[in-house]
Formats: structure tokens, C-alpha cells, sequence
């Protein structure tokens, strides 16, 4: 609003000069000759004189952008290579003078100038962005925007020691403003973002190059909202093509970071886990498979196999987001620590059911809160394996019970509805990964409950639970291989007198194929 | 027990705006820069056509054993990736040498007795200059000339 | 039954890593060398 008088003939020059000067073949190298005399006539022309007019000065050339894609995407008979390269030709010099003007504001130790001009031209370009989503409504087109967003990454990112000063910086400002454009909030957006967040820089920024792992929180952060998003489509099974190509993609995704970075999904499976809808089973998995580069998983169907006596097995996995922090209310949180200590209040598990129904995901229709029963569940297991290593024992099917610890977990299997126990067993299940001491904890958790089980609805459940997920397609997480082996194969758990293994002609060749390829 | 969910308002909307932005998706070289000389332009080949590069088709190995020919023109035409500069690798391991001022790849035969600044002696490559800076594909020619 | 991963284009066998030649979540096969903008020295620049 506002914008003086004659602003906008004047940006409109000014951008139609530097394009022309931008392409020009006495440019030089990368046009930073080009650059200082730009900039010279940028002052005469009184735009660098205010903040505000700086800001008014980059909102009219990235309107004047986006314009002129939107007059050239809806031009009769023109190949997509033709309207991309109009495009392009204003956009990469518009960027061209974005990345100079960050590169060379203020002396160049100054990089607080430098990141304050970033942060600002990204929050103008996002907030067109949004205005456009808002009014354009299905008319959108995310190629500007997409273009823009790119390239300047791709500029700021070029191996050069003034960029490498405020790298961190950079993907900081560029990883708020993925945030901001999450899926969510711009929907029309959502293949560009993913294309975004997926290109080779901006993951070998994030995910390689950044030392100390600084960049995988906001990496974790931004495919957290991924998954948000894809929630509610995923959780109706047929998916229509836009989400199926979307679920794909993420997907394809996921199997760049499952074989690049493995560290990466295990340390943040707990928070995907989180959101990721519980019957998206093979995105699940696919997660739930990582494991250490450096460690080698001894095969899952060797007979015999001594779990216990893995080195790895007693060694304590990382888990970043700090999910003890979920267990809300304190009250309950404080019931509970007591509960495991003294077995007191009595009280407290006659009420878990109640106090895991408290505020369910909205628009789940759901009846439980999933993320406060995957944070009890882990938290209680922790507690568990700690309390076993301070009475100087060991992980086995002998010394995790009897304790509180397993107590809540059989009332929750006993007393549960089905949709209830399902998502404990569920947050039992998703425990199980590479070798380490919470995949062995809960495996024994697993098969002691279905060894202790008072009915066979329950052993039926736990046999669902993981069969569901031995029997997608590949990958599957060696923890998961392991204990549903040891159920089906040591005589111990007579699963195969289980009236629920035979109810049904297909099911019984079912389980006898899934045996077969498992022994 | 988690079966499908009626979509809620917001989703609604959500979908609606996907499906439209599923008409126009990104495309891959929307993330690269512009090539001026080779745009991407994909043809439909028949399926029983390779539809992969060979393996290891992105490794100084396999530029070596292109034709030197090939290799000058993917140096010249994909200037600014990474196909120019395996090229780049490729050619200095077929012993030719980049002249900087002259841009243009030359081969020693043998020790210059003189280097002078434009010319030393090996066998230059010469091509129509012209043509190749209208990058007129037909009629680009290397011809290899001996340089006493 | 989820889908054949192995079947979405990407070399999950390859001892190097995938992301450096990553074109598109929605790309059945890996950029090609002509495909990825790289740093070459200002001389090849020769256009």
C-alpha cells in the first residue's frame, strides 16, 4: 500500500536495466562489474535511500516477476521450454541481483547486514507468495516462486568464503521460510516445497556438508510437517493421484536419506513415528529400518541367533526430540514416576485409560491421544531397562518382569478397547528397530505379553500388529524380523495352537507362506 | 481401527489446491540453470530403448572412453555441469591441454623447444568458429591440423 | 502391500550416495551428468 508516487515506473525500469545489463556479453564474469554501476544508478535513483523503500523496492520486482510468468504460462502453443526460458531469463538475473546485493552489503565482515537483507527479501517474497496463494486460489503457479527460491539457494550456497561465513545463517533463513510455506499453509505449493526441500544442495547442505549435524533438526522439522500434511489422505487408503504422487515422492525421499543418511532417520524415527499415520505401514517401516552405517546386523533368520549376546544390544539408542516431554499433564506424569517406583497411587492404573483420552489429534476421530501414548510407552520401557541395568541384571524374558513397569503395559493390553491396545501395541512395535536396548526390551515386552495374554484376543492383536508390517514390501527393521521369528518359532508361545492362525483357509496359507519365508 | 477419516473443511481445501498444482508440476530443470546450447527436450522413446544411463556413466572412466570428438562436444555444449567438466578430465587424460586465452584444447606431440604466448607446437583443433558461436549443430566440424 | 520400493528408479545398491544425483521426488531415474550445475573452473566458461 502506499508506494510513492512513480515507484513503480521506476523499480520497473530499474529491473528491465539490470536484466538487459545481467545478459549482456560485457556483464563479465558473473556480472559483478555489471553489479557496481547497477548499484550506482539504484542510488541516484533514490532506492537504497530507506528500509522501506528497499522493501517496497523488491515486493514490486518480485510482482513484476511473477507477472510476467503468469502472462507467459497462459500464452497459446508455446513449449514449456520456450515459457520456462522467458521466464528464467528475468527470474536468474532478478536472483543474480538478490545474491550480489547480500554478498556485498555492508564491509564484508559485517554479516548481520548481510543475513538482516536476506531474511527481509525472503519474508517479501514469501508474503507474495502467499497473497498470490490466497487470492489466485486454484489459478496459483508455484514456477516463480519455485525458481526464485532455488536459485538463490543454489547462488548463496556457491563455494565462496564470504558465503561460507553466513552459511548457517542461510539455511536458517531458508529453512524458516520452508516452515512458513509448509504444505499446510500453501497447499498449491506442496510439490515445489518437496522439490525444495529434495534437491542434492539442499540436502548436501543440511544433511552433509553443515558440520556437527547442525542442519538435521530443521531437516526433522520440515519433513515432520511433510507427514502432517500427508495424514489425513493417507489414512483413507485409496489415495487419489495428486496425494499418491506426493506419497510417492516422499517415499523416494525417504530412500535417499535411508541409504545417505541412516543416522539421520534413527535418531529423529521416534518424532516420525509421531505423525506418520499408523496405517501408512510401509512408509513406517521403511523408517523404522535404519540402522548405524558402521554397524552390521547379524541376519534375523539365522537359527539360534543369540540376541542377547549381540554387542550392540545393550548399548542405548539416541532419541532426539525429547519426548518425555509429551507426558502431559505433570500430575499424570508425577503418578506415573511414582506408580513405577512404589507401585502407587493404586489408583493410576484403573485411570491410564481416561488420561490417554484426553485431547485426541482434532479431526482424527480418534479416541486416544497417539502421541502421549507413544511418549508413555517409550518413557516406561526407558525406566524399565534402566531399573534392570541398576539391579546389575540383563534384558531377558526373565528379568523384565515381574515389575510396575510391565504391569502397565498388561493393563493397557487387558483393559484397552481395540482401537486402544492397537496403538500401544503399535508403540510397542515401533520400538523395533537395529540392534540395541529398547529393540530388545520391547521384543521381550512383545512376546511376554502375548506369552502372558489371559485371552487370545490379545495374542490375536499382537500377532496383527506385526504381521501387518512383516508383510508389505521391503524394507523391514531387523528388530521387528527378529521377534516375529522367536513368536512364530519358539515352542514356547504355541502359536500355532492358536485358534486365530487356522480361522481361515486363507489366513492359515498366509501365515504358513510368511513362516516359510521367514524360516 | 484407524480406518478412514471424512476429510474435515481445511483438508478439503487442502486437496483442491493440490489437484491444481498437480497440472502443473516442477520440473527438473526448473531446479538447474538454463541450457542455453542442449534445453532438456525428453522424447518418448520406444520402452525397449534404454531408458537409464549405463552405470558409472557419471565417472572419469567412462569419459575416457568416449571418442574425443564426444568429449569436445559435451565440453563445449554442456559448459557449466558436471558432464563438462568429467569431459574436461577425460580429455587431459587423452593428453590434450586447455589453451586459457585461446579456449581451445590442444595436444602436445612433443616438449615445445619455445613456448611463445599464442602458439606452441602439437596438433590444434580447429573448427568454424562462427558456426559454432550461432551453434549451428550442422556442418560442426573438428578438423585436426599439425602446427610446426 | 506398500510398493516395490526397488522400483521408484533410484540405484539403492550404489556404494555412492544418491542425493548428489537426486533430480525430483517425482523422477524415475537419477540427474545425468549434463543435468547438475557444477563449479567448473571460469576458463570452460567459454560461451
Amino acid at each position: 500500500f502506499d508506494d510513492p508516487p512513480g515507484l513503480h515506473e521506476k523499480t520497473e525500469n530499474l529491473l528491465i536495466e539490470w536484466v538487459n545489463m545481467y545478459h549482456s556479453p560485457q556483464a563479465g564474469r558473473d556480472r559483478t562489474k555489471a553489479f557496481f554501476s547497477f548499484v550506482q544508478y539504484m542510488h541516484q535513483q533514490g532506492i537504497l535511500k530507506t528500509d522501506d523503500l528497499i522493501s517496497r523496492f523488491f515486493r514490486l520486482c518480485t510482482e513484476m516477476c511473477v507477472d510476467l510468468c503468469y502472462r507467459a504460462l497462459v500464452e497459446q502453443n508455446q513449449s514449456p521450454t520456450l515459457i520456462r526460458a522467458k521466464c528464467f531469463h528475468t527470474l536468474d538475473a532478478f536472483v543474480r541481483l538478490i545474491a550480489l546485493l547480500v554478498k556485498h552489503s555492508g564491509d564484508s565482515g559485517n554479516t548481520v547486514t548481510k543475513i538482516n537483507l536476506l531474511n527481509k527479501i525472503l519474508g517479501i517474497i514469501t508474503g507474495v507468495l502467499m497473497q498470490d496463494h490466497e487470492v489466485r486460489g486454484t489459478e496459483f503457479q508455484q514456477l516463480p516462486y519455485h525458481r526464485l527460491f532455488i536459485m538463490l539457494f543454489i547462488e548463496l550456497n556457491a563455494p565462496e568464503p564470504i558465503l561460507e561465513s553466513i552459511n548457517m545463517q542461510v539455511l536458517i533463513a531458508f529453512c524458516s521460510v520452508f516452515m512458513f510455506l509448509r504444505p499446510a499453509k500453501a497447499p498449491g505449493f506442496a510439490y515445489a516445497w518437496l522439490e525444495l526441500l529434495s534437491h542434492r544442495v539442499f540436502i548436501g547442505r543440511l544433511l552433509a556438508l553443515t558440520p556437527q549435524q547442525r542442519g538435521w533438526g530443521m531437516y526433522a522439522q520440515l519433513l515432520i510437517n511433510l507427514f502432517r500434511f500427508l495424514s489425513p489422505f493417507l489414512r483413507n487408503a485409496e489415495l487419489q493421484k495428486p496425494t499418491h504422487l506426493l506419497y510417492k515422492g516422499t517415499l523416494r525421499v525417504l530412500l535417499v536419506l535411508l541409504h545417505d543418511f541412516p543416522e539421520f532417520l534413527c535418531d529423529y524415527y521416534y518424532a516420525f513415528c509421531d505423525v506418520v499415520p499408523p496405517n501408512c505401514i510401509q512408509m513406517r517401516n521403511l523408517i523404522l529400518s535404519a540402522f548405524p552405517r558402521k554397524m552390521r546386523l547379524p541376519d534375523p533368520f539365522t537359527a539360534n541367533l543369540k540376541v542377547d549376546s549381540l554387542p550392540d544390544i545393550t548399548v542405548e539408542p539416541r532419541i532426539l526430540p525429547n519426548y518425555v516431554q509429551m507426558i502431559q499433564p505433570a500430575s499424570f506424569k508425577k503418578d506415573l514416576d511414582s506408580y513405577l517406583q512404589t507401585r502407587a497411587p493404586i489408583t493410576f492404573l484403573s485411570e491410564l485409560r481416561s488420561s490417554l483420552q484426553q485431547n485426541p489429534e482434532p479431526n482424527s476421530h480418534l479416541h486416544y491421544n497417539i502421541p502421549l501414548i507413544n511418549a508413555l510407552v517409550l518413557y516406561v520401557g526407558t525406566q524399565a531397562i534402566s531399573s534392570i541395568q541398576a539391579k546389575g541384571q540383563v534384558t531377558s524374558m526373565g528379568t523384565i518382569a515381574p515389575s510396575s513397569h510391565v504391569d502397565i503395559f498388561q493393563y493397557l493390553a487387558v483393559n484397552l478397547d481395540t482401537e486402544g491396545r492397537y496403538l500401544v501395541l503399535t508403540a510397542i512395535a515401533n520400538q523395533l528397530r537395529y540392534p540395541n536396548s529398547h529393540t530388545h526390551y520391547f521384543s521381550c515386552c512383545m512376546l511376554y505379553l502375548f506369552a502372558q495374554a489371559n485371552n487370545e484376543q490379545i495374542q490375536e492383536q499382537i500377532t496383527r500388529v506385526l504381521l501387518e508390517r512383516v508383510i508389505v514390501n521391503r524394507p523391514h527393521p531387523w528388530g521387528l524380523l527378529i521377534t516375529f521369528i522367536e513368536m512364530i518359532k519358539n515352542p514356547t508361545y504355541k502359536f500355532w495352537n492358536h485358534e486365530f492362525v487356522h480361522c481361515a483357509p486363507e489366513v492359515e496359507k498366509m501365515m504358513e507362506g510368511v513362516a516359510q519365508s521367514c524360516l | 481401527p484407524l480406518g478412514p477419516v471424512p476429510l474435515v473443511k481445511d483438508h478439503l481445501y487442502q486437496l483442491t489446491m493440490l489437484d491444481a498444482a498437480y497440472q502443473h508440476l516442477p520440473h527438473p530443470s526448473d531446479s538447474e540453470r538454463l541450457r542455453h546450447y542442449l534445453p532438456r527436450c525428453p522424447f518418448p522413446t520406444p520402452s525397449y530403448y534404454y531408458q537409464l544411463p549405463p552405470p558409472h556413466a557419471d565417472s572419469v572412466d567412462f569419459f575416457t572412453r568416449l571418442s574425443t570428438e564426444t568429449l569436445f562436444f559435451i565440453f563445449y555444449y554442456m559448459e557449466g555441469t558436471k558432464a563438462q567438466y568429467l569431459a574436461a578430465k577425460a580429455l587431459k587424460k587423452q593428453s590434450w591441454r586447455f589453451h586459457t586465452k585461446y579456449m581451445m584444447w590442444f595436444q602436445r606431440h612433443e616438449e615445445p623447444k619455445t613456448i611463445t604466448e599464442d602458439f606452441e607446437q602439437g596438433t590444434y583443433l580447429f573448427f568454424d568458429y562462427e558456426k559454432w558461436g550461432q551453434r549451428k549443430k550442422e556442418g560442426f566440424t573438428f578438423e585436426y591440423r599439425y602446427l610446426e | 502391500p506398500g510398493i516395490d520400493l526397488t522400483t521408484l528408479g533410484l540405484n539403492l545398491n550404489s556404494p555412492e550416495n544418491l542425493y548428489s544425483t537426486f533430480q525430483s521426488p517425482w523422477a524415475e531415474a537419477p540427474c545425468r551428468p549434463q543435468d547438475i550445475d557444477f563449479h567448473v573452473p571460469a576458463e570452460y566458461i567459454t560461451n
